[in-house]
């Protein structure tokens, strides 16, 4: 995908959701990484 | 997107999906009118006037309009049922899909609605990992094993086989980042929270109209947000999409490019590369046609 | 539309047979689900295969040409492809070169980038699921264990992936883990190509990790943030990880982008160990010798 018509810029995402699991050590263990996740949302919203 | 199963099998206009539904209902029809010639033809002799006219009168099969009217009925209990199971947000939107696509091909009258409900869920919760073996699935659902299985193959083939779907809860948290991106400063974030709750639960009413047939999972969402508020969607559109606004940026970056252009050709005393513009972001979205594009799936789901 | 000719092999939720497709005269395989077997209706691998392979269009990953209900049973027509990289690696009397085992790694990560940007996880890549067309293509299969990519409040199971090629999370009963494992597998596959025997054959779950430190070090808070949180890391044998030198003693035919393309792809940290697009862009796949056309793989 040349242009996906969107950027990842976690610095401005307020999402407690998410960003209180990168914190949790099972998570960060597991190697779970929010950009995974923003990445995949983002990806849905701009299909 | 468009390679997806979703887009190829299950995207229709209005007019090819009531095509569809009169093709189906009217198959039915023609079932169950042979049937009953037949039933008549075989015991003619054996009833009675009386019978003959009830049966004219009340063996009438149903209309299309009727149909849907079932399938809308029995597909919020499909969600009610999902609920009570405390199933997550996205096995409910699946089991509903499952639901409703069952019955673009097939009728209420071959298969009754109330024998799918089950069987559509248990089908959702394998679907979307989350395995929920037949007999606990059948205790809670108080229903029973066969009843549930009885349908899933036919379920399966009715659904083309595809199985994955793609619902607007991601679009709906993958805007409401890029909200935040491209509208930086000028959002207050505890109201986004509370849009985002209710536009969740108004996808899931989404899910229970055509609307998933007609438009793409993005589509809806941004629909959804801006029934909520009209304003934040179109500014966030016109800064994201709006062409006259790249327009002054692409003249401004123009003009630096011009300025830079002009040192080349001094420079080189050549003929200008065209320098190509490969690296601006494409901005392939007609925006006032996305606009119609919201404006009509807002006018459906009102 | 296609014949049943001859039964190929048997899995626990299916039966394969070779046919072929009327039409075209191609050599099909058909994956006859068994239904019966499953006391819980359709079988969870089947539906997994059918709901990947059915979004999945990529000239390395499988191709499920067609799919129908028969004497109730599930069909699954998928395109012929009569042998696998196991076969090859196991059978000494082919001869293959570094470019052949470049070509390879590159279709498989190309297949596998594609797999995982469609959001979904393989979760048993290994040579015998690494399939070889009669044109040398290697396509990805086996979608039976396969998964979309998880919420970030879901839990997996970690209970996947063949165990020689499981990695280091998942032994430690890791619940959200992510693209990473698959490159791992791909990883350890790098190394049996180069090595033609397994890398790492642990005989039990215990002994994979065992065997796994032992060849490339115990993992440390230092370079896994939060690794000694898993229960039983307190349990390990301590190995330390091996030095470039004892790797280029191990793998005397890889070149230095090849031990640090293997190195990244087997890193013990999931979330610094390289993706599909990082594997690709690596300087392996632009130093010489340039991949194999895969039609003239013998």
């Amino acid at each position: 995908d040349l242009h996906q018509r969107f950027e990842v810029d976690e610095t401005k995402y307020n999402d407690p959701l998410v960003q209180e699991l990168e914190k949790r050590k099972d998570y960060i263990a597991s190697g779970f990484r929010t950009d995974f996740i923003y990445e995949r949302v983002l990806t849905e919203a701009f299909m | 997107y468009r390679h997806s199963s979703q887009f190829r099998m299950w995207s229709f206009t209005e007019k090819n999906l009531r095509e569809k539904r009169k093709k189906t209902n009217e198959r039915a029809i023609g079932t169950i009118n042979e049937k009953l010639r037949k039933f008549i033809e075989d015991n003619k002799s054996s009833l009675t006037e009386e019978e003959l006219q009830t049966l004219r009168v009340k063996a009438s099969p149903l209309s299309m309009e009727e149909e849907l009217q079932l399938i809308n009925f029995y597909s919020k209990k499909v969600q009610v049922i999902a609920q009570h199971l405390n199933l997550p947000t996205e096995v409910i939107a699946t089991s509903i899909t499952f639901f409703r696509r069952f019955f673009l091909d097939n009728s209420v009258m071959e298969f009754d609605p109330k024998n799918l409900v089950h069987t559509t869920i248990f089908l959702a919760c394998k679907s979307e990992n989350y395995f929920i073996s037949v007999d606990s699935f059948a205790k809670k659902a108080k229903s029973n094993r066969e009843a549930i299985l009885k349908y899933e193959f036919k379920l399966v083939e009715s659904l083309k086989f595809s199985l994955l779907n793609h619902h607007p809860y991601k679009p709906l948290h993958g805007f409401f980042l890029d909200i935040q991106t491209i509208l930086y400063g000028k959002v207050d974030l505890k109201y986004m929270g509370q849009i985002y709750d209710r536009c969740k639960k108004k996808i899931t009413d989404a899910l229970l109209t055509d609307i998933v047939y007609l438009f793409t999972p993005p589509q809806i969402t941004l629909a959804i947000i801006s029934m909520e508020d009209e304003q934040l969607i179109s500014r966030y559109l016109e800064l994201k999409f709006g062409k006259d606004i790249s327009n002054n940026t692409d003249d401004q970056e123009n003009g630096v490019n011009k300025e830079v252009k002009e040192v080349n050709k001094e420079e080189e005393g050549g003929v200008p590369e065209k320098v190509d513009d490969k690296h601006e972001p494409q901005n392939d979205i007609e925006l006032n046609k996305l606009l119609t594009i919201i404006s009509q799936c807002v006018d459906l789901l009102e | 539309n296609y014949t049943k000719e001859k039964k190929v092999g048997e899995g626990t939720y299916a039966v394969v047979y070779l046919g072929k497709q009327l039409s075209s005269g191609d050599s099909i395989a058909v994956k006859e689900i068994k239904t019966s077997e499953f006391k819980d209706g359709l079988d969870m691998s089947a539906i997994r295969e059918v709901k990947y392979l059915q979004e999945l269009n990529h000239p390395n990953v499988i191709n499920l040409i067609d799919i129908f209900m028969a004497y109730d049973n599930l069909n699954l027509v998928l395109e012929f492809l009569p042998t696998d990289l196991e076969v090859v690696i196991k059978d000494k009397n082919i001869l293959f070169t570094p470019a052949d085992i470049k070509s390879w790694m590159l279709m498989t990560l190309r297949g596998v980038y594609h797999v995982h940007r469609n959001f979904i996880l393989h979760r048993d890549l290994k040579p015998n699921n690494l399939l070889i067309s009669p044109d040398g293509l290697i396509k990805v299969a086996d979608f039976g264990l396969a998964r979309a990519v998880p919420g970030p409040r879901e839990m997996l199971t970690s209970n996947v992936v063949t165990r020689w090629y499981r990695a280091p999370e998942l032994l430690f009963g890791a619940k959200h883990y992510t693209y990473a494992v698959d490159v791992w597998s791909i990883g350890v596959i790098f190394a049996e190509l180069m090595l033609r025997i397994p890398y790492l054959p642990g005989q039990d779950d215990m002994n994979q990790m065992e065997v796994t430190f032992r060849a490339l070090g115990t993992p440390t808070d230092k370079q896994w943030p939060e690794v000694s949180s898993f229960p039983g890391y307190n349990k390990l044998q301590i190995y330390p990880s091996p030095s470039r030198d004892e790797l280029r003693k191990r793998f005397i035919a890889a070149t230095e982008s090849a031990l640090t393309l293997m190195e990244n792809m087997l890193m013990m940290n999931p979330q610094t160990r390289w993706n599909t697009i990082q594997c690709l862009e690596s300087e392996y796949f632009k130093e010489l010798p340039a991949p194999s056309d895969p039609a003239d793989i013998n």
